[in-house]
């Protein structure tokens, strides 16, 4: 549907918080390497669509934390500048159930989400004059 | 700001792009609309243009609202969770989760609207699939376009200096650019992830 503004959206189609179809994820939080949840296997595909986990490694996903697991969140906690725990803490489940692009962040296992070029001010004091440059 | 592996982009002797609706779509002038903006802020930045193509089979970029497997298998999965995906250059296509609440409205720049409603800015996400038409992938940069979600309520359209950095690195800039972009994010939030 396409509504002029927010106010527009009739409220029965207005959707509740449960309408997003990741926020079963919330119910892994607190889970870790080792652990075994019913379900997790949904999670592991999440992350394989967006590239943590590689596409060599689909197939049966188990429902086990495993090191495979815990390499694409520790990856994705980097990626989103969370703090690396390895865990689903409720932090990085909070952020895994948002709205997103279904463009990969991960390409053939290497994260590229940080490989911008970065901008450095620099500060030159000369005879007399002072003056700025961007280094990129 | 990124790029797909081996930054694909335009090639020179194709700057001057067309854009298309899928006519199944029948959408109003006022939807229409919305993306056109979003196509002025990139070709603000770059020596690109974008003009709006009748020919849906022929334009260099295909816009279409789609529902569940649309035949590019990457399926869309109703409401929120994957709003939309586009294509690396050359490929132009753009493709929105038809089973989203849009809201066209357009007004004004970043920002909120109503939070309590689950429904998602057009323009924002419009904005942020041309980039990956473009040839920008997603950046870390949480402030800028090409970060990879948006929350429900926000509208996000102005191009950050991230974004406008990584364009301009694939186009150079356009000559009537006069620089200003929204503000730049931070230095710690650009210097506190690793370098992947």
């Amino acid at each position: 549907g396409f509504y002029p503004n927010s106010s527009a959206v009739p409220p029965d189609l207005r959707r509740s918080a449960t309408g997003n179809v990741w926020n079963s994820f919330l119910n892994f939080t607190g889970c870790h390497a080792g652990m075994k949840v019913d379900g997790l296997y949904k999670l592991k595909k999440y992350f394989q669509h967006f590239g943590y986990i590689p596409e060599t490694l689909s197939g049966n996903f188990t429902d086990d934390f495993d090191d495979i697991l815990k390499t694409a969140v520790e990856m994705y906690q980097r990626n989103f500048q969370l703090n690396v725990t390895g865990e689903l803490d409720e932090l990085t489940l909070n952020h895994v159930v948002i709205p997103r692009c279904g463009v990969a962040d991960v390409v053939n296992g290497t994260s590229t989400m940080h490989s911008g070029r970065r901008a450095y001010e620099v500060s030159f004091t000369g005879r007399g004059s002072r003056f700025n440059a961007v280094k990129l | 700001y990124s790029f797909f592996p081996g930054e694909p982009r335009w090639p020179e002797r194709r700057r001057d792009l067309t854009y298309a609706f899928e006519p199944r779509n029948a959408l109003t002038e006022e939807v229409k609309s919305v993306f056109s903006r979003a196509f002025v802020r990139w070709a603000e930045v770059i020596p690109l243009t974008f003009t709006r193509s009748e020919t849906f089979s022929t334009s260099d970029i295909s816009i279409g609202f789609y529902s569940g497997e649309h035949g590019d298998g990457e399926p869309f999965d109703g409401e929120m969770g994957t709003l939309a995906h586009a294509f690396s250059p050359p490929n132009g296509h753009f493709h929105l989760d038809q089973n989203e609440n849009w809201i066209v409205s357009g007004d004004g720049g970043d920002g909120r609207f109503l939070s309590e409603t689950w429904a998602i800015d057009l323009e924002s996400v419009a904005v942020h699939e041309i980039g990956h038409v473009l040839g920008l992938g997603h950046s870390s940069v949480q402030d800028s376009i090409m970060y990879p979600t948006i929350t429900t309520g926000r509208r996000k359209v102005d191009l950050t200096s991230d974004d406008v950095e990584g364009v301009q690195y694939l186009y150079g800039a356009n000559p009537n650019f006069n620089g200003s972009t929204s503000s730049p994010p931070s230095t710690q939030q650009r210097d506190t992830g690793d370098s992947g």
